[in-house]
């Protein structure tokens, strides 16, 4: 039996609307110990790592571990039915057909009660091995957000420059180019503003601007964004949660 | 133009 019940379905919704534009069909993987999912895009370019710890619920529950097979398309319109402040409760049985999900208001006395069909989906369950980065990026993710957002328009690739204190975002297209460079700095007002950069190799890399659109759909589910860089290995892009995160593993482009 | 490049040769079967 699975009950995992979030205090605000707002967290829920965040956490799916955050990687539901890039992959569809994810079996999410319920154990005693929380919620952990994995997909991989079709073009097998970008795979997100989701893990729900038991900290984010109100309440979890989980006696025996239990797949659910989700399609998210379907489970975001479910989701749309409830408000963003009521509960919402993820119930299911040791060996499910189905997902309920279950709304609540607790001043108005008001149920609402979904029940999400489930799928058999054929995934293996990958991993990528734990990875010696050059480079560790923190910075807040509305800022990280707006730079995608503004450069992607200029090309369909954008460049992440690192050297000891500089940090370039560079786009390069047919209307024109732009950059954004940053550097380095600590707020102490507002912590959650400052940027740190950890740097053992200077890295000049290039991204699908499409994939990093995706990514920065995260951005709604942590104020920082983690990005880590690696001449040799595809980037990862984190967004935590209260307990647990959500990860994007992107390979990066070539020059052949 | 770089090439896109893929995970598959990142990927362990778990």
């Amino acid at each position: 039996m699975l009950e995992a019940k979030f205090e605000e379905a707002s967290l829920f919704k965040r956490i799916i609307d955050g990687f539901k534009d890039c992959v569809q069909l994810v079996n999410f993987q319920c154990k005693e110990d929380g919620i952990i999912a994995q997909a991989v895009d079709d073009s097998r370019v970008l795979l997100v790592s989701l893990e729900i710890g038991i900290e984010a619920f109100q309440n979890y529950r989980c006696d025996h571990p239990v797949t659910l097979g989700i399609d998210l398309t379907s489970l975001s319109k479910i989701l749309r039915c409830g408000n963003n402040s009521d509960t919402l409760t993820l119930i299911a049985d040791d060996t499910p057909d189905t997902v309920l999900l279950l709304f609540e208001d607790t001043k108005k006395d008001r149920v609402a009660e979904y029940s999400l069909k489930l799928m058999d989906i054929d995934a293996a369950f990958l991993k990528i091995e734990d990875l010696a980065y050059d480079c560790t990026l923190m910075m807040p993710s509305s800022e990280f957000s707006k730079i995608v957002r503004d450069l992607s328009q200029l090309s369909d690739s954008l460049n992440i420059m690192i050297t000891k204190e500089t940090i370039k975002f560079v786009a390069d297209g047919d209307i024109g180019s732009g950059s954004v460079i940053l550097k380095p700095f600590v707020n102490m007002d507002k912590p959650e503003d400052s940027i740190k950069l950890e740097m053992d190799q200077p890295v000049d890399l290039t991204f699908g601007s499409k994939y990093l659109l995706d990514i920065v759909k995260g951005s709604a589910l942590a104020e920082k964004v983690g990005i880590r860089l690696s001449s040799e290995a595809p980037a990862l892009f984190q967004f935590d949660l209260k307990s647990g995160y959500l990860q994007f593993f992107l390979a990066p482009k070539f020059n052949d | 133009t770089p090439i896109q490049n893929d995970l598959n040769e990142f990927y362990t079967v778990v």
